[in-house]
């Protein structure tokens, strides 16, 4: 099984 | 004051069908030196990141920096009534609720105007660090937007393998898997620039939404790293770009 990580994770909000 | 005239609906249409389908409601940052875009799709897995230099534009004026929320839309049924000859006009006073939308034909025997209510939207900024990325790979847009489509009918995810050798695209499923590999051509339409070797592996459904922006250029560049999001990069002609960012998928 695999899963995805929400983008903040590798963007980091401004 | 906010004002840009496009000659062609023509372009203005193919980047709102690019953006489209990923985001329903998004900002417009238009400055003095041209228009830009930046937002997530709901689920937060993919970025799409929109750049315009004012130069694209026949005329441009933008007096102060202004963000415009769009409903895509409601701005897809307004595009869809105009030709795509038909020279466009955008406009937005200081602080005003409405974007205008002007249309000429092109025999300039016709003009039709819009209003379209702007939206007040929150949105996120994100930082997209620069990325030094281990494979750089360019083909035609057609070509990945096909593969894209030929691998998501065997599965909900898509192996992305990029070697010296070439770039592989795989999928494995219930009815069986597909392995698709390109390697670089001596034509120059495939070319592969790798430091090192990156398997990732994506959902293929998000990458399939990506290829709406195949009819704005003949070419795509494919930028990986290990651990990091895929780049997607489809140039508009020589004024700018949309890319799109794709989290990969990890191994629980």
């Amino acid at each position: 099984a695999s899963f995805q990580h929400d983008l903040i994770l590798y963007f980091p909000a401004t | 004051m906010f004002e840009a005239r496009l000659s062609s609906t023509a372009l203005l249409k193919k980047i709102v069908d690019a953006l489209k389908e990923i985001l329903h409601q998004s900002t417009l940052d238009c400055s003095d030196s041209g228009i830009q875009l930046q937002a997530m799709d709901n689920s937060h897995v993919s970025l799409v990141s929109m750049s315009l230099r004012s130069d694209c534009f026949e005329k441009y004026r933008c007096d102060r920096n202004l963000s415009l929320g769009l409903d895509l839309r409601s701005l897809t049924k307004v595009l869809k009534c105009a030709s795509g000859d038909d020279a466009v006009t955008i406009k937005s006073a200081d602080k005003a609720d409405k974007l205008q939308l002007s249309f000429e034909s092109a025999s300039m025997d016709r003009t039709a105007d819009y209003e379209l209510r702007l939206l007040n939207l929150d949105q996120e900024h994100l930082a997209i660090p620069e990325t030094d990325y281990a494979c750089v790979v360019h083909m035609p847009a057609t070509e990945f937007a096909r593969i894209c489509r030929d691998l998501s009918t065997f599965s909900e995810s898509v192996v992305i393998a990029c070697t010296k050798d070439g770039i592989k695209f795989s999928a494995n499923g219930e009815m069986g898997s597909v392995n698709i590999k390109l390697s670089e051509t001596s034509k120059g339409d495939v070319s592969v620039q790798v430091e090192e070797p990156v398997t990732l592996s994506f959902a293929g459904r998000y990458l399939n939404t990506f290829t709406r922006a195949t009819p704005l250029s003949e070419k795509v560049k494919i930028s990986m790293a290990p651990e990091v999001p895929l780049l997607v990069e489809y140039p508009i002609e020589d004024y700018g770009y949309i890319r799109y960012y794709l989290a990969p998928k990890v191994d629980e």
